[in-house]
This record gives C-alpha cells, sequence and structure tokens, in this order.
C-alpha cells in the first residue's frame, strides 16, 4: 500500500 | 530539469535582453507547475530519500519560482495577457475536490501530494491552449514543452519497472502520469514532424 511507504519518487 | 533550465535560461535577465525574451509561454501554466512542486516536496525536510531527489525538489521549486518572478514581474511587459487565458480555477478545483475523495490516506501532506498528482497532469493545458490561439510556438518552447513531456513519459517505463522488479505501484501517479503523457502526444506528434525538421509549429488558423 504505497501510503505507508513515504513517497520516493519526484 | 533541462526542460525547466532552458525556461529560466531562456528567461534569465543577464542571458538575453528584456525584449528578447521568448514569448508565447503561459504564465499560468508556470503558476501550476510552482503551486504542484510546492505541495508536492512539502515532505522536503521531514523525509530524505537520496542526494539526487532532495537536490531536485529544490531545483524544481527554486527553478519554477524564478520562471514565475521573472515572467509575471520582472519581464512583465512582454508578457501575453490576451492569450494566456485559460481559467485555472477549472483546473485547479476538479483536482483539489478528487483529492479529496481519491486518495492513500487522508491526512494533510498524502492530500496535498495527491492534490499535486492530479495537478501536475493538467499544468500544461493553459500552455496547449495559448499555442492553440497563437497558432504557433517558437522553437525554444518546443523544446521545453518536449522535455517536460517526455519527463512524466519516461516516468511510466520506471513504473512498469518498479512493477515487475519491486512489484510496487502507485496507482494515483501512474493514472495521472498516463493522462498527463497523453495530453501532451498530440504536441509530441508535432514536435517530431516539425520541429526536429527545423520548421516551427504552426497550427492551423
Amino acid at each position: 500500500d504505497p501510503s505507508k511507504e513515504e513517497h520516493d519518487e519526484l | 530539469a533541462a526542460g525547466i533550465g532552458l525556461l529560466v535560461g531562456m528567461n534569465c535577465p543577464k542571458a538575453v535582453k528584456p525584449r528578447d525574451v521568448i514569448t508565447g509561454i503561459s504564465g499560468r501554466s508556470q503558476i501550476l507547475f510552482l503551486v504542484t512542486y510546492v505541495a508536492r516536496y512539502l515532505d522536503l525536510l521531514t523525509n530524505f530519500v537520496s542526494v539526487y531527489n532532495t537536490a531536485m525538489k529544490v531545483f524544481f521549486i527554486a527553478a519554477s519560482a524564478a520562471t514565475v518572478y521573472l515572467m509575471l514581474f520582472k519581464f512583465k511587459a512582454t508578457y501575453d495577457h490576451n492569450h494566456d487565458t485559460l481559467r485555472v480555477e477549472f483546473l485547479i478545483a476538479p483536482c483539489a475536490l478528487l483529492a479529496l475523495v481519491v486518495n492513500h490516506d487522508f491526512t494533510p501532506l498524502e492530500i496535498l501530494w495527491t492534490f499535486s498528482i492530479y495537478l501536475e497532469s493538467v499544468a500544461i493545458l493553459p500552455q496547449l491552449f495559448m499555442v492553440s490561439k497563437t497558432g504557433e510556438a517558437e522553437t525554444i518552447t518546443s523544446h521545453y514543452l518536449f522535455a517536460l513531456g517526455s519527463y512524466r513519459a519516461l516516468y511510466i517505463l520506471n513504473w512498469i519497472y518498479r512493477y515487475y522488479f519491486d512489484n510496487f505501484f502507485d496507482l494515483i501517479a501512474i493514472v495521472a502520469g498516463v493522462v498527463q503523457t497523453v495530453l501532451y502526444c498530440d504536441f509530441f506528434y508535432l514536435y517530431i514532424t516539425k520541429v526536429l525538421k527545423g520548421k516551427k509549429i504552426v497550427l492551423p488558423a
């Protein structure tokens, strides 16, 4: 689930 | 970065005499890009991913802020008001509403990130609208738009790679990125078939 991870893209 | 750097370079007072500032750039699109980068990179100080990531976030915000300043303040006289007329409220409001409804997490930072993702996909519309109204785009503007469009198009390849190798995908970023790239497609066609052959983009009247 992407929200749990920090956004690592520009 | 090349596209944004090109824009700042061509608008920079040292590089060009005021009368040579490139015309045909949409100030409204530049404002939307500035809002996009600020809303998305608020985690600049809290979430360290890599030196490259932080450096690019700083560059994107600084360069787009510089472009907005140069275009709308320093060289206000050369800014083409009457052709840059797309109502940005009709772009910002739907993106804000959609970000409140469709997001990964209902927290301020995540909502702003989502808003920024949606806004970026339509931020180029005032520029494309302006090109259609003026009926042409300066060659340097075409290079800028091509760089800006290919940046998100290349991200699609990265998202495919990350799906197969990291088993990671972010549907919001992917859908918005595809929409954004599709919006550039007709421009890409004009760029490839005309600008690369040394012609100027002149749209049928």
